[in-house]
Order: C-alpha cells, then structure tokens, then sequence
C-alpha cells in the first residue's frame, strides 16, 4: 500500500474590505 | 385578490418556469437554481453575478490570483496567521471533475478575542455540492481537531456559514495550540 503525502500550499492573507464585515 | 394569483418568478428571464402565490414566491427566490450566481471571492464589494459556467473565468480574471491545486488531500498552511483585522485567507482544490474554494476567515470580535472560520465551497449547484463531503482537521500531537461536513454551493454564499458557525470554528486560545510560527496548516479532504 502507498501512501501519497497531501501536497502543502502556503496561503497568504489578504484584508478584508469592511463592506463585507458589515454585511456579515 | 393577489393572493388567490399565481406570478412568475423572477428569475423567469433565466429559465425558471414556476409560478408561486406571493407567499411562497420570496422564499422560492431566496433557494432558486435559477437565480445568478454571486462573485464567490470573500473580502471584496464585487459585484458581479452570472451564470455559473462564467465563475471560473472571471474569478481568474478580475481577482488576485488564487493558487490552485489537483487532488482529493491538501495542506491548507495559511501565513500570517496573527495579523490583525478582518483577514482572509483562499486557496482552490481541483478534484473530481470540480473545483473547491477552500476558505479560512478570520474576524475581531473584540480586543485581544479573534475567531476564525473554514469551510469549502463547490463551484457548482447546490444538487453538485451534495454529493460531497469535506474534513477539515488541525494536527500537533497529541491534539487534534476535526470538522466534517457536506460542501456548501457557492450559490448559498458564506454569511449563513458564519453567522450559523455552521464551519470549522476556533479561536484565538486555540490556535496556539496548532499554529507554528505564525503559520497554521489545515488538513483538508474532500471525498
């Protein structure tokens, strides 16, 4: 059996615009 | 005398053919496969709304770029972790013939108090989206904390999401149990 090791992604953050945080 | 008529819906125009007494005619339209789709990129004023077919393209050429890759298992590492405000943090998994927006939010609910928020959303219908199942898991031995549920369409928008906590919910006291210099690595499956 093999096992494949899940590929690892760096994400960067990015802000939010505070339109979105009002409407949430 | 309006209520004994039957109106179409308004979403006629893009193929719905029922008709709805004002009463049911609201809640009709608020679920209708029918209704265009909303730009699904998080953290933006984007306005746009189309056909799902049309998603694809113009999340690649109106947005910043997300990175995507192939395959059911990813390691979801999110940078930055700690940085202050409203943040977001979107990548995309391609697998079974779909791709999946994988995202983690993170909001200040008040000094020093932050919670964040993952999930994943197909884009595809909400029939497509109930086919699949996704595990979201934070991993440093000996803790561990996991989080299954149906993928979301990205036709139901994420504000229910988070406003129902209806996600992978943790907050600041958590976190520093799993992040590791400043970086917090998100095990996600989808099947």
């Amino acid at each position: 059996r093999t096992y494949r090791m899940p590929k690892e992604v760096r994400v960067e953050p990015h802000k939010f615009a505070a339109e979105l945080i009002h409407r949430l | 005398v309006a209520s004994s008529v039957l109106f179409p819906c308004k979403f006629t125009s893009f193929g719905c053919g029922l008709t709805l007494s004002p009463a049911e005619k609201p809640e009709h339209e608020e679920l209708c496969e029918f209704r265009p789709y909303s730009c699904p990129c998080p953290g933006t004023c984007c306005h746009w709304q189309g056909q799902l077919n049309a998603v694809m393209h113009h999340l690649t050429s109106h947005h910043r770029p997300i990175t995507t890759v192939q395959g059911e298992d990813v390691i979801f590492l999110a940078t930055n972790i700690h940085i202050t405000g409203a943040i977001d943090w979107v990548m995309m998994q391609a697998c079974f013939g779909h791709h999946f927006l994988l995202i983690l939010q993170k909001m200040d609910k008040y000094e020093g108090y932050r919670q964040y928020f993952a999930f994943v959303q197909l884009i595809g219908t909400r029939n497509e989206a109930d086919k699949f199942n996704y595990r979201m898991e934070l991993n440093s031995p000996p803790r561990r904390m996991a989080w299954e549920a149906r993928v979301r369409s990205i036709h139901e928008g994420i504000a229910a999401t988070i406003r129902n906590s209806d996600c992978l919910v943790f907050d600041t006291d958590i976190i520093e149990f799993f992040a590791v210099s400043g970086s917090l690595g998100i095990n996600v499956t989808i099947s």
